[in-house]
């Protein structure tokens, strides 16, 4: 009825409070982004310190955060992560969304003691995360 | 008959990895590095317990490694990518038996010739000698003002050696080390000899060395009256230079060369090599999708 659509054209669109762009970047945007975070460990932290001589500090890096809807080509991420999307959100929320996860990495190397005694210097691959996706 | 057979290799197998530790089922399958760094992050893992107690390495073959690995990677640990070789291990083994075989000839120059051994377990079978030298240190650091001229004398001393083939029994090779700035060591490449040995996966080494160096071009006052020998230790170090192929280790070639997109993962590469014909059938779609 007209007194209906009235009322409800009376409405505020926008709380006064909260304004245009914030309001919009709840839709477009997950508040915590999946991004790559650090965490620098000393391996004296893990009482390693008496075989690995070297990095003194080590920062193997991870990625954490919420996957937007339509992640697309924003994470390198494959169309099926989209459809993962759907299928959560339309079909069974029990398929879980897409994981923030490393999706390149870079080596390390490291220099250590053997239990012979004999001292040995590697580079292993894939210790360090350095791009994330949502897959 | 077939299945009583597959049943009994099935319990075989089941009761094996039953007595296994379980965190060892982890371990790499291709026989990878089980001493390394690996081997202690599964422990940490599976008990929380890090690194197994270790021998202390001897002082300077430490001060060797901390400058190479400064020289090879950064402070935050990350290979260097000026580095135009392809090995990512090396190892530095003392000996753990060593002994004086005869005096040295001081006005000859002659070294007393030691006896080593060296016991080689950590190198493991993925990993391929490419390298290899005998590293002498000074007790303290010399400079000798010219060039000092070694001949050095290497004599394989296991019995069985003779029967690798190609082998060579004894060495004797000479060096020329040129000394013109401070020193704390000397390096002398060994590689023809030890390549047969390491590839064949022996696990101990037995050698004699025997060390002659031209006094008469040694101009240091001090190098005079106090031959080589009394500022060179007799002991050298064994530098086994390694190209670890396992997938753990990190491949400098490899990552030049392959980009990995980041949607294909190596297994998705291995399922599309599994059935040749479906790269065939992906190439043809391909380049008929080029064509239209």
């Amino acid at each position: 009825s007209q007194e209906a659509v009235s009322s409800e054209l009376k409405k505020p669109l926008v709380p006064a409070s909260l304004n245009l762009s914030e309001y919009f970047k709840q839709f477009l945007f997950p508040q915590n982004e999946c991004e790559l975070h650090d965490f620098r460990l000393s391996f004296s932290q893990l009482k390693w310190d008496n075989w690995i001589v070297a990095p003194q500090r080590y920062n193997p890096r991870y990625c954490k955060g919420d996957c937007p809807r339509a992640v697309g080509h924003r994470y390198g991420s494959p169309v099926h992560t989209m459809v993962q999307n759907i299928i959560h959100e339309k079909l069974d929320s029990s398929v879980p969304r897409p994981s923030c996860v490393p999706a390149k990495y870079s080596p390390l190397s490291v220099l250590t003691i053997e239990s012979d005694g004999s001292i040995t210097y590697k580079e292993y691959e894939d210790m360090i995360a350095t791009k994330c996706t949502c897959r | 008959s077939q299945a009583s057979r597959e049943a009994a290799q099935i319990a075989a197998s089941a009761e094996l990895e039953s007595e296994a530790e379980p965190w060892s089922l982890l371990q790499p399958l291709n026989g990878g590095n089980r001493s390394g760094l690996l081997a202690a992050l599964f422990k940490v893992l599976y008990d929380g317990q890090g690194g197994a107690p270790r021998l202390q390495p001897d002082s300077r073959a430490l001060g060797y490694m901390k400058r190479l690995y400064k020289a090879y990677a950064t402070k935050e640990g990350i290979p260097k990518s000026n580095r135009g070789h392809l090995y990512n291990t090396v190892r530095l083994f003392t000996p753990c038996a060593q002994h004086k075989q005869a005096p040295g000839d001081q006005v000859a120059g002659t070294l007393p010739s030691v006896d080593l051994l060296f016991n080689l377990d950590c190198v493991t079978a993925v990993e391929h000698l490419l390298k290899s030298v005998l590293l002498y240190t000074f007790n303290n650091s010399v400079s000798f003002p010219s060039a000092v001229k070694c001949v050095c004398n290497l004599v394989i001393k296991e019995p069985e050696s003779k029967t690798l083939p190609g082998t060579p029994y004894s060495f004797t090779f000479n060096s020329q080390f040129e000394f013109r700035k401070k020193y704390k060591w000397i390096e002398m490449d060994v590689t023809p000899l030890l390549q047969p040995l390491v590839a064949s996966n022996k696990k101990s080494i037995h050698m004699s060395v025997n060390l002659t160096c031209g006094k008469d071009q040694l101009q240091h006052p001090s190098a005079q009256d106090s031959p080589l020998n009394t500022t060179l230790l007799l002991f050298p170090s064994l530098l086994l230079y390694l190209n670890d192929t396992s997938a753990q280790a990190y491949h400098r070639w490899h990552s030049l060369h392959y980009k990995r997109r980041p949607s294909q993962g190596p297994d998705q590469k291995r399922d599309l090599s599994a059935c040749p014909e479906g790269e065939g059938a992906a190439e043809g779609i391909r380049s008929s999708r080029h064509r239209r």
